[in-house]
């Protein structure tokens, strides 16, 4: 199988043939290429075990392990190229599917994500993730915002204003995303908008991850009363993640300026056309 | 006439941190979905009445609430319509506009009546078509699109190329 590529004038994505998952990431304009894979997993969450009968709910994340399980190993793929636009439809589940987008002028690739129902027959409660591996040498450093505006960094791990004695090395490392996550070894930065708040982390370095959805099937003991398992529409979720590749000393440009035409996303309405005309007076 | 009333009312109440961050019960978070949804009916009217005024033309305007799913009914079976599209931010923007449509071919053209390219493209994993096109829209301002099926042509969509079955 060749190669899958899509690209515009700014930005080129290839896919892994045998896989079907992004596998590398090109700026053109600024001469970046950075190998990225992106794929979904999933951390089955807690039910309490001998360590602490805290479950994972809707006020707490606590996955039973640290490893999150793989969604699927391969995606089946579908690529569409038009004038206006270049996509590769990605199927890794009949309940988790992704589209990889590229427009014309466009400085970021757009993955719509779409995930649900979470199957939970086998009675494991599960939290899915979108997870971008790298070979970045970060450091235990990532960067995630405060509300779109100040831009906190992050350690693994660690904590700035007391000694940490880390007890949940995944939740533990898990900050509120309300706009963007980034990591950066220095000279390469990869950023990630989000269209909502989501968590988000830095498990290991070079990885950045964000979680998308959750079905959990016990409550977590802290006032709810009942697990966060939404019914109805609330099964389904979907949403995007546009990445930016840029230099480090650069991309905080980029990402300022895209996210807030993200959030202030120009709004359509229609109209069957040949109204009358209308006048105050 | 509109009123925009009942959904600041509704972005008052959802300031409650079980709003924010989804940690009320089912039946509080659904009625957090229905006092947001009852607010963007008189908000829909108020931004109607609006656009009648600074168009200059009263029309029966749709606020498709699903197009992130490709679900619009108004572009779905018209057979010509108008877009308009309002642009909140203080710069020009060029946008990318998909808008869900019926199995034909279209013709786009922008407010000075130029023809404009689109493309009809499949929707991934169902048979539903979506139009694209590219808009520009002025700052803090909007730009009015119109869209008008070709009779008897059908689009060459472009067809999906399946690939990576199971790897070996």
């Amino acid at each position: 199988f060749r190669v899958l590529v899509i690209q515009n004038e700014y930005i080129r994505a290839k896919f892994d043939p045998d896989t079907g998952f992004l596998m590398e990431m090109e700026n053109l304009e600024q001469n970046l290429l950075l190998p990225v894979r992106q794929a979904f997993y999933w951390y089955n969450a807690s039910t309490g075990n001998n360590l602490s009968s805290q479950v994972s709910g809707a006020y707490i994340f606590r996955p039973s392990q640290q490893e999150p399980l793989p969604v699927s190993h391969w995606a089946q793929t579908h690529l569409v190229k038009t004038a206006l636009v270049q996509e590769v439809h990605q199927n890794f589940s009949a309940w988790c599917s992704q589209v990889v987008r590229l427009y014309p002028g466009q400085r970021y690739l757009e993955l719509e994500w779409t995930v649900g129902p979470i199957p939970v027959g086998d009675n494991w409660g599960k939290e899915i993730i979108s997870r971008f591996d790298t070979g970045m040498d970060t450091k235990g450093l990532f960067y995630t915002d405060s509300n779109g505006r100040e831009v906190l960094e992050r350690r693994r791990d660690h904590r700035p204003t007391w000694e940490l004695n880390q007890t949940e090395p995944v939740a533990g490392n898990y900050y509120p995303v309300n706009s963007r996550i980034y990591i950066t070894d220095g000279n390469v930065q990869l950023t990630v908008l989000t269209d909502r708040s989501q968590g988000g982390s830095s498990l290991r370095d070079g990885a950045l991850e964000l979680m998308v959805h959750r079905r959990l099937l016990k409550d977590d003991g802290r006032g709810v009363g009942e697990p966060l398992r939404e019914d109805s529409s609330g099964l389904w979720v979907r949403g995007r993640h546009l990445v930016l590749l840029d230099r480090a000393r650069t991309a905080a440009a980029g990402h300022r300026l895209q996210a807030e035409r993200a959030v202030l996303a120009p709004q359509v309405v229609l109209a069957p056309g040949g109204g009358a005309p209308y006048r105050l007076e | 006439s509109g009123d925009s009333e009942p959904l600041n009312e509704a972005m008052a109440v959802l300031q409650h941190h079980d709003a924010v961050t989804g940690t009320s019960r089912q039946h509080v978070a659904n009625d957090y979905a229905r006092q947001l949804a009852a607010g963007w009916g008189p908000c829909e009217v108020l931004v109607s009445n609006a656009l009648a005024r600074l168009s200059g033309s009263k029309e029966d305007f749709a606020f498709c609430r699903e197009l992130n799913i490709s679900v619009c009914p108004l572009s779905q079976t018209a057979k010509s319509f108008q877009v308009t599209i309002y642009n909140p931010l203080g710069r020009q923007v060029k946008w990318m506009v998909r808008l869900p449509v019926s199995n034909h071919v279209f013709v786009v053209r922008d407010p000075s009546g130029t023809i404009v390219p689109s493309n009809v493209v499949i929707i991934p994993s169902s048979d539903g078509r979506e139009l694209l096109f590219s808009a520009s829209v002025p700052a803090l301002g909007f730009s009015i699109y119109s869209v008008t099926q070709v009779p008897g042509q059908r689009p060459r969509a472009h067809k999906l190329q399946p690939r990576a079955q199971k790897p070996k």
